[in-house]
C-alpha cells in the first residue's frame, strides 16, 4: 500500500 | 488603480480551465511586474503557482500591490463569455470589493463589461523551496495528456521512472498492467515534438493519476511539458505560456508505508 502525501510535508507555511 | 490589457484574451480563458477545477477559491496578487497566484488543492495535495509578467500586457498599470480574492469557478463563468479574440481588460479600484472584466471584439464593435464579486482568502504563501532535481523530462504536452489519460483507464496510479533508457509510465489495476516507454528523441521537425531527458541520478516516484489527469487542462497553453522529479520533493508538472510566464503544478508522491 502507498500513503499519498500532503504538499505541506514538504514546503513550509512562512 | 488597476489596470491590464491583454490581447490575445483566450490565454486568461485557457489559464482559468487549467486551473478552476483544481483550486476553487485564490488571491490574485498584482504587482508592478505583474501577477501571480498560488493555491493548493482543497485536500493539500496538490499546488498551483501562476505567474503572468507584465511584459505579456499590451497595457499593464499596477500602482500599489494587491491582492485579490476570487472565485476560480464564477471567473470562470465571465471569461467564458469572452470570445476567444476578443482583447480582455481587467480593472480594478483601491479598496473596491468587485473587480471588472471588459472584453473588446477585435474590430472593437462590441464593448462588455463583466464585474465580478471578490471574496476575503485565508491563504498563506508556502515557500517552495529552490532544487535541483534528479531528472527534468521535457516532452509534447498533448502526448503526455495521452499518457495520463490511457493510464488512468487501467489504473489510479502512475510510476515514473527516468533511467539512462528513458521515461517510463507505468500503471496497475484491476485488468492488468500497463507500461509506456519514451526515449530520448531530439530527431525531429519541430522542437516542441521532442522528448528531452535530462537526468542527473535515477529517480522512481508514484503519483495519483486524478491530480495528473487535472493538469493536463492545461495542454491548450504549451506545445510542451516539463516535468522535474527529485526523491523526496513534489514532482513539478510546468507548462510556459509564451513570453509571459508559467503554470506549474506541484504534486505530492505517494510514499510506499
Amino acid at each position: 500500500m502507498s500513503r499519498q502525501k500532503s504538499i505541506l510535508s514538504f514546503f513550509q507555511k512562512p | 488603480m488597476l489596470e491590464l490589457r491583454l490581447v490575445q484574451g483566450s490565454l486568461l480563458k485557457k489559464v482559468l480551465e487549467s486551473i478552476k477545477d483544481l483550486v476553487n477559491d485564490a488571491n490574485f496578487d498584482f504587482s508592478s511586474s505583474g501577477f501571480s497566484l498560488q493555491s493548493m488543492d482543497s485536500s493539500h495535495v496538490a499546488l498551483v503557482a501562476l505567474l503572468l509578467k507584465s511584459e505579456g500586457f499590451e497595457h499593464y498599470r499596477c500602482d500599489r500591490n494587491t491582492s485579490m480574492g476570487m472565485n476560480l469557478g464564477n471567473m470562470s463563468k465571465m471569461l467564458k463569455c469572452a470570445g476567444n479574440d476578443d482583447i480582455i481588460t481587467i480593472k480594478g479600484d483601491d479598496g473596491s470589493d468587485t473587480v471588472t472584466f471588459m472584453f473588446e471584439s477585435p474590430t472593437q464593435d462590441k464593448i462588455a463589461d463583466f464585474e465580478m464579486k471578490l471574496m476575503d482568502i485565508d491563504s498563506e504563501h508556502l515557500g517552495i523551496p529552490e532544487a535541483e532535481y534528479h531528472a527534468i523530462v521535457k516532452m509534447p504536452s498533448a502526448e503526455f495528456a495521452r499518457i495520463c489519460k490511457d493510464l488512468a483507464s487501467i489504473g489510479d496510479t502512475v510510476v515514473i521512472s527516468v533511467t539512462k533508457e528513458g521515461v517510463k509510465f507505468s500503471t496497475r489495476g484491476d485488468i492488468g498492467t500497463a507500461n509506456i516507454v519514451l526515449r530520448q528523441n531530439t530527431t525531429v521537425d519541430k522542437p516542441e515534438d521532442a522528448t528531452v531527458i535530462e537526468m542527473n541520478e535515477p529517480v522512481s516516484m508514484t503519483f495519483a493519476l486524478r491530480y495528473m489527469n487535472s493538469f493536463t487542462k492545461a495542454t491548450p497553453l504549451s506545445n510542451t511539458v516539463t516535468i522535474s522529479m527529485s526523491p523526496d520533493l513534489p514532482v513539478v508538472v510546468e507548462y510556459k505560456i509564451a513570453e509571459m510566464g508559467y503554470v506549474r503544478f506541484y504534486l505530492a508522491p505517494k510514499m510506499e508505508e
